[in-house]
């Protein structure tokens, strides 16, 4: 999550979730973005698609089952379409004390039960209802952000939206982490942004707040056009390019974050 | 313009903006993005700034030449400031048939006569009402963008907007063309997608519309990371690093500009 946009959130999670799938853990990806870029990377065309993640955020009996598309061995999708702009419409106009509207998708996530051992959820390049309710029914949010000036400004906010929610509306959510994307290591100012970053999260480790145990993952994830160019043939990184380094870089991140949540 | 997020559209408008000021041209960069990147870009730091666009939004008799400030020779800044979400808001809240909430911003331009001989205007990323004052504002609409499958996929919804604000408000508003950003030009991919969006404007000469002599300039803006560097130092690249490939690149595209601006 990341209300920037063109920061790598889709080519993060679209990635990471088959790294994830590779390595034989069964994972769903849910996309809550209104571009559907999620859902195109994957090779699903979301204007042809009649049932999506807007279904389950606007009937609160929908079944995520009916929703949910195989695309690959361990990895399904709850793919996106554009009608979803509308959805977010739709759920503001309910009244700002629907206990329910930042709620729906947890409340419809939560009836698949264990069926996956890991969902990820792209959201938007927006602090809307939609990536609210993606927050609402997360555990753990990683920010994808690119090493830069400029991408440093707007990190503060991101966290102070994940604190507001975490106390609005789900205690449990924690800041997992940063994802750096679209590295280029060859620059000391890139090393300076990320020191920053290290330096920021570390002094944090002392208070209350929902990225207290954040940190910033290794390894980055190098620029590397496969992974500009792989959505545009429907595929992940790994089917396109397995041995490009955005392969190498996603592969590793997954098996770092598993060793993590494995952990728990 | 362009209501994608991180698409180069801030450093593709100071760093023309310099260029045109080294260029001798008198030119003026308006900050309309809460964000204010740009401003921050120009070494101005938007929390310490009492006068800013906010001012022309909100008070009908502001002075435009009273929240200007010289940055460069040729190159003057009306910043932003963060309060400037809240202006968006508090226009939001005029009723909509208020004949000029769209327009505050080119009444309060309109003031500054000919004064410059260029001025130009970095957008948020959205299409709210900060945007749309920018295109009320503006005779011409430059888009950055980068030349990859799912920037591809925005750019009709972003012509769209343009064609009905020139409908609704601003009839003689066109969009100039498309600079490439972040320019790989080593993939086939890449130049596909450029191949794509040259045969797109083609095949929009005859048609009325605000695109209809659009087209992608040359060069494209390669990937340099002197450009990303640049902004956490508030220089302009020609500042920064004159000899870099991004100063050679903006300094190109602002001649083909000006030979285009120089033969209306
Ligand atoms: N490591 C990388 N190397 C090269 N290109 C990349 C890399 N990561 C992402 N990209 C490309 O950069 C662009 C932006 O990435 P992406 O779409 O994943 O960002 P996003 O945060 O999801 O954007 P949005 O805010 O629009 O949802 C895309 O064209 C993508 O293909
Ligand atoms: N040609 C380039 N080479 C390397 N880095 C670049 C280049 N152009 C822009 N950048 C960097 O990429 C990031 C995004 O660029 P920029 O801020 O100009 O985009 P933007 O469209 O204004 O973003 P926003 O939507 O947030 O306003 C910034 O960190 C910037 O410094
Ligand atoms: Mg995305
Ligand atoms: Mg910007």
């Amino acid at each position: 999550m990341n209300q920037k946009g063109g920061v790598g959130k889709t080519t993060t999670t679209v990635n990471l979730a088959a790294a994830l799938a590779l390595a034989g853990r069964r994972t769903l990806l849910v996309d809550l973005d209104p571009q559907a870029h999620a859902t195109l990377h994957l090779g699903v065309d979301p204007q042809s698609i009649e049932h999506s993640v807007y279904d389950l955020l606007l009937d609160t009996d929908a079944d995520p089952a009916t929703v949910t598309r195989e695309i690959l061995p361990n990895l399904s999708l709850i793919p996106s379409q554009t009608d979803l702009a509308g959805a977010e419409t739709e759920l503001a106009q309910l009244p700002p004390d629907a206990p329910d509207r930042q709620r729906r998708l947890e409340t419809a996530l939560n009836r698949l039960g264990d069926r996956y051992e890991f969902v990820l959820l792209d959201s938007p390049p927006s602090l809307g209802l939609l990536t609210i309710n993606g927050l609402a029914a997360a555990r753990e949010v990683l920010i994808p952000m690119q090493a830069h000036f400029l991408a440093l400004q707007g990190v503060g906010k991101l966290l102070e939206t994940v604190r507001a929610v975490s106390q609005a509306v789900n205690p449990r959510l924690r800041v997992t982490g940063v994802i750096l994307c679209m590295h280029d290591a060859s620059s000391t100012h890139t090393r300076e942004v990320v020191a920053d970053l290290d330096a920021f999260f570390d002094a944090q480790r002392e208070h209350d707040s929902p990225w207290r145990y954040a940190r910033v993952f290794r390894p980055p994830v190098r620029r590397n056009i496969k992974l500009a160019e792989c959505p545009s043939f429907g595929k992940t990184i790994f089917d396109y390019a397995p041995a490009a380094s955005g392969a190498d870089d996603y592969r590793a991140l997954a098996t770092v974050l598993l060793k993590e949540w494995d952990a728990l």
